[in-house]
C-alpha cells in the first residue's frame, strides 16, 4: 500500500526512527534518551496526522506485529518499544546499534 | 459542580484513588505499583467515559493543578502523578502514607 511504501521511505533515509504520540510519556522518554545520546531521532507523532496517525498505527503493526507506541527503528531495524530500548541501552548494547547505523 | 462533587465523594470513601487511561503505561505502572503493595487503588479510567472523561479531567485540573494522568490521590490527598508516586516508593515514604491512609 501507498502508506506501507512511505513507512518503508522513512526508515531507509533515517537512522533512528520513533513512532510517537505527543501526549504519550513513554514516548518521550524514548525520545529524549536518544537525544542525551547525542542522536537526533526522526519522529512521527501519529495523533498529529488526522486520520493518517491510526492508518499509519495498523500499517506499523502489519509490519512489525507491534500496535503500541512509542515504536522505534534503528537502521531500518525494529527495535520495540520504549521498555526494550531502555533495556539495550542499559546492557550497553543501543550505542553499539547506533553506530552500526552510523550515528555518532 | 455535580462533577466536582462526584469527585470529592470518590476521594472521600476511598483510600486510594487513580484517575488513569487503559492504554496509558504511566497509569499502568502506578496501577501495578499499589497492587504489588498489597494496595487496591480505585481506578477511574478516563478513557472508557464518553464526553465525561475530559470534563472529570478538567476538575481534576480545577482542584489540583494536575491535567495529565495518572492523577493519584492517597487518603484524600492529591500525590501527583508517576513520577512522584515512584519517587515517594523509592524514599520509603509510600508505605507510610498508605498506612496512615488506613490502608494495609
Ligand atoms: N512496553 C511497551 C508499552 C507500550 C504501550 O503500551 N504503549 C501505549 C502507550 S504508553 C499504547 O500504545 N497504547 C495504545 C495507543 O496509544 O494506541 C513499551 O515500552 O513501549
Ligand atoms: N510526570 C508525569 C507525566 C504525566 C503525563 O505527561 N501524562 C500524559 C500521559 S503519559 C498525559 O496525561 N497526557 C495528556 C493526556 O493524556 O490527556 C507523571 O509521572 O505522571
Ligand atoms: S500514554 Fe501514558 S505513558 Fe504512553
Amino acid at each position: 500500500s501507498r502508506l506501507e511504501d512511505t513507512v518503508k521511505k522513512t526508515l531507509a533515509e533515517n537512522p533512528i526512527v520513533v513512532y510517537s504520540k505527543t501526549w504519550c510519556s513513554y514516548s518521550s522518554e524514548v525520545k529524549s534518551l536518544f537525544k542525551r545520546l547525542g542522536a537526533e531521532p526522526f519522529v512521527v507523532e501519529l495523533d498529529e496526522l488526522g486520520p493518517q496517525g491510526p492508518q499509519l498505527q495498523k500499517v506499523l503493526e502489519r509490519l512489525t506485529g507491534q500496535h503500541t507506541v512509542p515504536n522505534v527503528f534503528i537502521g531500518g531495524k525494529h527495535i520495540g518499544g520504549c521498555t526494550d530500548t531502555v533495556k539495550l541501552y542499559r546492557q550497553g548494547e543501543l550505542t553499539s546499534l547506533l553506530s552500526e547505523a552510523g550515528v555518532k
